[in-house]
């Protein structure tokens, strides 16, 4: 009553921890179309053998990557370009930008006839679905699941560089096709700043997305040349909205509706959903995605003001606005303009007052010591977003801090490098 | 450019209808 009546989240911090074991049955709603989301360093994901190989700081400094190579992705589309006339899997330049594949969450579907199992990262901030592909007539970097080698399944076949399927490339990996000199096979190539990268046959494949759901002919990328920390997983399956996208791909069997749920832990899964309809949905808020003008395949949003205890930040309207924003599966830290980070993060040290502070942790800079509160109650301001038209979502506890241990319990927000990015 | 990371979208139901342009949130999707 009392957490009510002030505005705040109480909660027992053992529930922002992750158990040892996996809690794997499904919460949430579950339905023909649904895969079980498993977090890639948790104890349900088969990639662990039991022992965390990646720390906290590992992972958001990934995330570090990923933002710039979301900013310079649409700094590129703005003109700044540096794209890659010819590609072919020799050569690839290491290029500015960066891991598109390092978000935390994966699902396992099946690919070919017979199908492979796969576990793909799933990412609404990138377009293209690839998995490595024998012989990996380059490079393959260690993953999990058994390489999916096309030369044994009955219904693949590679998309031709004449074909005007190979040309959307451009579009949706920011790099020209090319396009091999004996097979005329299309070459697809993306890359990433940190080096990381795949490159290989832009192919078409029967996709078993659940027991009873297949997608015949889905265009892929069959990755020879495959580079970087893709952490064990098979490749990538891409949400966005280009026409190459998975989305894209099933509108006609999904009608373009997908959903998710992350799970609160590491140790515990969610779903990702494709299709809707039959009243699936409740105690939704909605509000319209945009179209970011310098980039077409994100999920533009329309952030109008945050809310910390209650109490709506002072910032000017056109602090979000100028920059815009995007929502995005695979990065794992909101990134605020500097300005409003600065004073959200003034009104949460604020609410946290009473608690000791903790040195910082890669990009968070305000974090607390509650090993004191381990088997007791805590108070947290609680933060909500509006969204335009008027869709007000109240973060979760879960989704305000991040918990690296009971000593290190952080503000879950970080600041990009400039107002104006 | 402001990123809604997938932290903050820990438990809700997040729901992408591309069909009618509209991104949907709901509490305690799998909590």
């Amino acid at each position: 009553a009392t957490a009510e009546s002030n505005n705040l989240h109480l909660l027992h911090l053992n529930s922002l921890l992750p158990s040892s074991s996996c809690s794997s049955s499904t919460k949430g709603s579950k339905r023909k179309g649904s895969l079980e989301v498993v977090h890639k360093y948790g104890p349900c994901s088969q990639q662990n053998d039991g022992e965390r190989k990646v720390t906290d700081s590992d992972i958001l400094n990934l995330d570090k990557e990923r933002v710039k190579y979301i900013h310079s992705r649409i700094s590129k589309e703005l003109g700044g370009d540096d794209s890659v006339k010819e590609l072919d899997s020799a050569t690839l330049p290491a290029k500015s930008g960066t891991l598109i594949g390092s978000g935390n969450y994966f699902v396992v579907v099946g690919l070919g006839t017979p199908k492979k199992d796969l576990s793909l990262i799933f990412d609404t901030g990138s377009d293209l679905t690839w998995t490595q592909c024998q012989p990996c007539a380059r490079s393959c970097y260690s993953q999990q699941d058994p390489i999916f080698d096309p030369s044994k399944s009955s219904t693949y076949a590679n998309i031709t560089c004449t074909s005007t399927l190979c040309t959307q490339l451009s579009s949706a990996t920011g790099n020209d096709p090319g396009c091999s000199s004996s097979t005329k096979a299309c070459i697809y190539g993306i890359q990433y700043g940190d080096q990381s990268f795949s490159v290989g046959y832009f192919s078409r494949e029967r996709l078993t997305v659940t027991a009873t759901d297949v997608i015949n002919n889905f265009l892929f990328g069959c990755g020879q040349n495959n580079q970087g920390l893709f952490g064990g997983s098979a490749g990538l399956i891409g949400l966005g909205r280009h026409p190459i996208s998975f989305v894209q791909q099933t509108a006609s069997k999904y009608n373009k509706i997908f959903s998710y749920c992350l799970p609160s832990t590491a140790s515990s899964t969610g779903h990702l959903t494709f299709g809707g309809g039959g009243g699936a949905y409740r105690n939704l808020v909605y509000t319209p995605f945009s179209t970011l003008s310098r980039s077409s395949s994100f999920y533009g949003l329309d952030i109008v003001s945050i809310t910390v205890d209650g109490v709506k930040l002072s910032l000017s309207p056109s602090l979000f606005s100028s920059g815009g924003a995007i929502i995005d599966s695979g990065t794992v830290i909101t990134r605020l303009p500097p300005t409003a980070y600065a004073t959200l993060r003034s009104a949460f040290r604020k609410g946290m007052s009473k608690y000791p502070t903790a040195p910082e942790l890669s990009i968070l800079d305000t974090c607390y010591d509650l090993s004191a509160y381990k088997d007791k109650d805590i108070f947290i301001p609680p933060i909500n977003f509006v969204f335009g038209g008027s869709a007000t979502v109240k973060l979760q506890p879960q989704g305000v801090l991040y918990v690296a241990s009971t000593k290190q319990v952080c503000l879950a927000f970080a600041p990009n490098g400039d107002d104006s990015d | 450019v402001t990123i809604f990371g997938n932290v903050q979208q820990r438990t809700l139901e997040v729901v992408y209808d591309l069909g009618s342009g509209k991104i949907g949130f709901g509490a305690g999707g799998c909590q």
